[in-house]
């Protein structure tokens, strides 16, 4: 579908995507991380879009499984959610992937 | 108002009572701490009350000023959010405080 496709391309063009809810603690905890990390992630705020939102998570699920929030993509990967990203960074094998991807 | 006195009185009636949101990983976090220490809290899912939800968060902001979820008090007293909970756990406090709520 023409969404799909959109996703597609954003997180294909940009190093770090992080689809999140502005007021939703786990999404915030996944945006710092990458911060600290001297990383500026592209943000989508689900809860901002108005109808868009709901699809895109629909899409979302579709493309990885994944129905909740945060979903992340690296390199045009997807990584999943705050425990997964959290625990490759605890692993130490988050910043590798940044590298990689060119985000930092 | 009516409510008010309903929230007033759980909190007072219950050892340890969690105003929650279901699909909140911060709400699951503190219920899962709870459990962990053998505690049963009373636990209230806002997102599944219909109408009443909103109004009790509304209720809540009032008597605690604080409009997140999720919300806990032990032993009648407000206690915050999810950090609130777990930092009280680290510095060795929750547990004094379970024990003189009789709940554990
Ligand atoms: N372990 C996952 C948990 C994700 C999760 O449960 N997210 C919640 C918000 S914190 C969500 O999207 N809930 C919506 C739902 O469960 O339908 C992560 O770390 O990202
Ligand atoms: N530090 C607080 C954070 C609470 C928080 O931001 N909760 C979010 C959900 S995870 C919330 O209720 N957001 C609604 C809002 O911000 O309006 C805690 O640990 O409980
Ligand atoms: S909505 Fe509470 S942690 Fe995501």
């Amino acid at each position: 579908s023409r969404l799909e496709e959109a996703v597609r391309k954003t997180v294909a063009e940009n190093p770090v995507v992080v689809y999140s809810k502005s007021w939703c603690s786990y999404s915030s905890e996944v945006k710092s991380l990458f911060k600290r990390l001297g990383v500026d992630p592209l943000v989508i705020e689900l809860d901002e879009l108005g109808p868009q939102g709901p699809q895109l998570q629909k899409v979302l699920e579709r493309l990885t499984g994944q129905h909740t929030v945060p979903n992340v993509f690296i390199g045009g990967q997807h990584i999943g959610g705050c425990t997964d990203t959290v625990k490759l960074h605890r692993n130490g094998e988050l910043e590798p992937l940044l590298s990689e991807a060119n985000a930092k």
